[in-house]
Order: C-alpha cells, then sequence, then structure tokens
C-alpha cells in the first residue's frame, strides 16, 4: 500500500513537472514570436 | 524393550525458559520415527525433564494454514485421550511442533508390525480410550473427521490417544453442520460423502469402521478403487463383517451401533461408552504384550536394517520387507491376507497405508486422507474480514491533491485569473490530476518558483506517507520483536 501511494506521488509529480516545463516553454516561444 | 511400570510426569507444557532457547538447546533429537502427513516426525529428549517427546518437523512452505489448524485444536484439548501440545518452535526454514510421545506408534503400525489383526479384547480397550476421546473433542464441539487405526496412537502403557488432527474442525453455533468432504474414502460417513452437512456423529460411523478394520485388518470396500467406494457407501446398507461368526454379539451390536446410516439415529460417543462390549472392556494392561511384541519386532527390524546397510550400500526400507502373510489372532483359521507395508512406517501412521488382499489382488488403494471442498471459503465467511481489506486497499488520495484543490477553490473565489500574492514555494501543492490547465493562468515566474520548489515539496510528500505508514507498522514491528525476543517460539 505504501509503495502504491508513493508510486501516485511520484507520477503526480512527474506529470506536474511535464505540465510546468511545457508552460514554460510555451511561454519561451511566445515571447520569441512576439518578440 | 523396557516398559514403565509407574505413571509418567505429566508433563503440560514447555516451560518458559525452554521457549528462549534454540530447540537444540532444549532437546536431544534421538531417531526418526517417520514421515507424518505434513514432514518428518522424530523422538526427542526433553532435556530439561528427561521427557520423551515427539517432534514434527514440518516446513514452512508447506500449508501452515492447516498445521495452525492441527495446532489450535491440540492447542485447546487437554484430555488423556487426545495427543498434548507442548509447544512450538521455528528453526531456518521449519516448524517444530513439540507434542505427547506415543511410543508404540499408531494401532495400524502395529497391526502391520506385527502381521496380525486385534483380539476382541485388544480392540475393546482401544476403543474405550478412543470413544473417551471423541467424547471430549465432541464436546468441545470439535469434529475429529479422520478417525482410523492410523490415527489413533499407543503409548508404552497401552492408553489410546487420539492423532493428527490435520483435517479436524470446529462447529461453531452458528454453522452446526459442515458441508466440506473431507476424510480417508473408506472410513468416511455416507453423509461425509454425501455433502448434505454432517456433525460430530460422522466420526463415529470412522470409528465403526476403524473397528472392522482392526479386526480384519482393512476397513470395508478397501479392495475397491477409493472413488468407487465413494458411490458405495451412501447407497449400499451399512457394511459388516465379512465373517460375522468369528466375532461375539457384543462386538457386531456395537460396530452395528456406529455404522447407522442416518446420522440422526446413530449413537453418540457418549451413548457408546455405555455400550456392553466397551463397558466390559479390560484395563488397557492388557495391550501390554502386544506393545511389547510390536517394539521388539520393530527394533529387532532396526538392527537388521542397520546390518544391512553395513553390509552393502542398498537402501533397504523396512517397509519393503514387511510383506509377510497377515493371520487374524484368536480363531486364526480366516483366510490369509497379505499386506503390503506402510509407505511411510510413521509414528503417526497418518494415513497412505497400502492394503492388497491376497495374492491374486490388483488392487492396491492408496487410503490417504482427502480434502474435496477447502474450507478456506467457510473461514473467510466467518472472518468478515475482506470488505475491510478492500477498503484499505484503496490508495489513499495524496494530502497535497487534497489541499491543492482546497487552494484552488480560494484561488477561483478570488478570481485574479494569474499569479498569485502569495507566492511561497513552501505553500505550493500539486494542481488535482486533469487541472494541469490551471498552470497556463500563472506568471512566468511563479512557473519557475514552483519548478524550483517541486523536488523539495515531493520529497516531504514522501517523507510525510513514510511517516505516516511507520507510525502504522511500529506496532506490528514491536509486536514481532517481542515475540523474536522469545525466539519466535509459542
Amino acid at each position: 500500500l505504501f509503495m502504491k501511494e508513493l508510486e501516485h506521488i511520484v507520477k503526480s509529480y512527474e506529470a506536474y513537472r511535464q505540465a510546468l516545463l511545457s508552460e514554460v516553454e510555451a511561454r519561451k516561444q511566445r515571447q520569441q514570436w512576439y518578440a | 524393550v523396557q516398559m514403565r511400570s509407574h505413571p509418567r510426569r505429566q508433563l503440560k507444557k514447555l516451560s518458559e525458559d525452554s521457549l528462549t532457547k534454540q530447540p537444540e538447546e532444549v532437546f536431544d533429537v534421538l531417531e526418526k520415527l517417520g514421515e507424518g502427513s505434513y514432514g518428518s516426525v522424530f523422538k526427542a529428549n526433553y532435556k530439561e525433564m528427561g521427557e520423551i517427546v515427539a517432534i514434527k518437523q514440518v516446513p514452512v512452505e508447506s500449508d501452515l494454514q492447516e498445521i495452525i489448524k492441527e495446532i489450535s485444536i491440540m492447542q485447546q484439548c487437554n484430555s488423556p485421550h487426545v495427543v498434548r501440545y507442548y509447544g512450538s518452535y521455528f528453526k531456518n526454514s521449519d516448524l517444530w511442533i513439540v507434542m505427547e510421545y506415543c511410543g508404540a506408534g499408531s494401532v495400524s503400525d502395529i497391526i502391520r508390525i506385527r502381521n496380525k489383526t486385534l483380539t476382541e479384547d485388544e480392540i475393546a480397550t482401544i476403543l474405550q480410550s478412543t470413544l473417551k476421546g471423541l467424547e471430549y473433542l465432541h464436546f468441545m464441539r470439535k469434529i475429529h473427521r479422520d478417525i482410523k487405526a492410523g490415527n489413533i496412537l499407543l503409548n508404552s502403557e497401552g492408553q489410546a490417544k487420539l492423532a493428527d488432527f490435520g483435517v479436524a474442525g470446529q462447529l461453531t453455533d452458528t454453522m452446526a453442520k459442515r458441508n466440506t468432504v473431507i476424510g480417508t474414502p473408506f472410513w468416511m460417513a455416507p453423509e461425509v460423502i454425501q455433502e448434505i452437512g454432517y456433525n460430530c456423529v460422522a466420526d463415529l460411523w470412522s470409528l465403526g469402521i476403524t473397528a472392522i478394520e482392526m479386526a480384519e485388518g482393512k476397513p470395508p470396500y478397501a479392495d475397491i478403487h477409493p472413488m468407487r467406494a465413494i458411490f458405495m457407501i451412501p447407497t449400499n446398507p451399512p457394511p459388516t463383517f465379512r465373517n460375522p461368526d468369528l466375532w461375539s454379539e457384543a462386538f457386531q451390536d456395537f460396530v452395528g451401533q456406529c455404522l447407522v446410516k442416518n446420522p440422526e439415529k446413530r449413537a453418540t460417543a457418549t451413548q457408546l461408552l455405555q455400550h456392553p462390549f466397551i463397558k466390559s472392556a479390560k484395563p488397557s494392561s492388557i495391550l501390554r504384550a502386544l506393545i511389547t511384541d510390536a517394539m521388539e519386532i520393530k527394533l529387532k527390524r532396526q538392527e537388521e536394517a542397520e546390518q544391512r546397510e553395513l553390509d552393502d550400500d542398498d537402501n533397504s526400507d523396512e517397509d519393503e520387507v514387511d510383506q509377510g502373510t497377515m493371520v487374524r489372532t484368536g480363531t486364526g483359521d480366516s483366510g490369509t491376507i497379505r499386506a503390503v507395508g506402510s509407505s511411510t512406517g510413521s509414528l503417526s501412521g497418518t494415513a497412505r497405508t497400502m492394503i492388497e488382499h491376497d495374492d491374486t489382488g490388483t488392487m492396491q488403494s492408496q487410503l490417504g486422507t482427502m480434502v474435496i471442498n477447502s474450507d478456506d471459503d467457510e473461514d473467510e465467511d466467518e472472518g468478515g474480514t475482506m470488505k475491510r481489506r478492500d477498503e484499505t486497499m484503496q490508495p489513499a488520495k495524496p494530502s497535497f491533491l487534497e489541499y491543492f484543490e482546497q487552494k484552488e477553490k480560494e484561488a477561483n473565489g478570488r478570481n485574479d485569473g494569474g499569479g498569485r500574492g502569495d507566492n511561497k514555494a513552501d505553500n505550493r501543492k500539486l494542481p488535482c490530476e486533469g487541472d494541469l490547465e490551471v498552470v497556463s493562468t500563472w506568471s512566468v515566474e511563479e512557473l519557475r518558483l514552483r519548478l524550483a520548489s517541486l523536488d523539495p515539496q515531493m520529497e516531504q510528500e514522501i517523507e510525510e506517507i513514510r511517516q505516516r505508514y511507520q507510525s502504522k507498522r511500529q506496532p506490528i514491528m514491536d509486536a514481532i520483536e517481542a515475540k523474536k525476543r522469545q525466539q519466535q517460539n509459542f
């Protein structure tokens, strides 16, 4: 059960990290486009 | 062979001190007595008291649930007619179960070793002790479910004791009749075979079959295939002696009282103890001659086997030479039957006796204990723990999700649509899965802060659940540690 919860947390953070990175990348591209 | 002429000191349980030591410090293992249904049985000296005990060594990988059931039933019993349980040890990959030693072995061992069936007097004496054991067991609302000569042990004083509770069952008030097909086919009561539910008197049918077994050397139908016997037992009239003229009316009547097909009309152990055949039974001392005889033959064969081993490397099994002609004692002239020795030659004689009839017999019946329906379902139903386990198997929602949901609600309530005033990284929890669009509403600076705080935040969450599980685990670990301090013995 502990391992299940652990896996769930790690996966959630990973998904969140990817979302943040994608958003940072999108903003960067948007800035370049505006520039 | 030396016989004890005085009653033994009654060992009830191993001392606390003994249970904290390693088993080899407590016992001198003397010799292997045989193979039981789950492992090997050894004779050992309990050094502290100078008492001989039997130790069943069961590999841990075997069906521990059955073993635990057996231990539990023995542990609850306190009767001179039931084999006593003294304690258990875990040693490497084996469970050592220390039990009362019955020096003469099982009744079927004695018949096999001597190649002689028993006299009526001997049978009556054994049946009397066995009935006392069954009366006690049934009073405790337990069914043995595998009564046969192989599971009746004799100590060196000739007292018979019930053994091998591997398939025994406990009746509960809500489950007065069990419906698990269990036992050894030839000894099984019709109602057990028919799976119509049975209770304690099923053991009395098996006792009637055991009486015939002791008298004739084998149970009825032993010469036909067990699966065929299973169909015949419920359909045919109750079995009787092959040659009734050889047996007294009292004995025949006793067997007749046991072998009543309708369990409601079958006598109970208490009633059968009042039967004239049992009431007139002689004291257990009359069995001493037969026990001495069996032990001497066994000793002689052991010496011969050792001698043969010295002579050549051929590993002769005692059982392989044990194929002489079996003759009925007493009236004698009843034809000969040929007995093929047990495949185990065990102390407890735990079933699996192979009996072959006459020289032309083609049938070798495996008289092993069979379990058709498992008790597992019953146990689970009784335990009522499944639902609870299902609940706990659901992974709990991580605290961060709840926290974040709450935060998001607050943020939406403020309707600021972008970066919030409170940008402290340690307060940032994760958005819900599937709700990651929220990231698009944050400023670049906030995105970078959140990314930077991600790893410590995750580590913190992991530490929180680690601690939560540790607090759940600790009482269990403490209990295990307490057991370990007793060297896992009980």
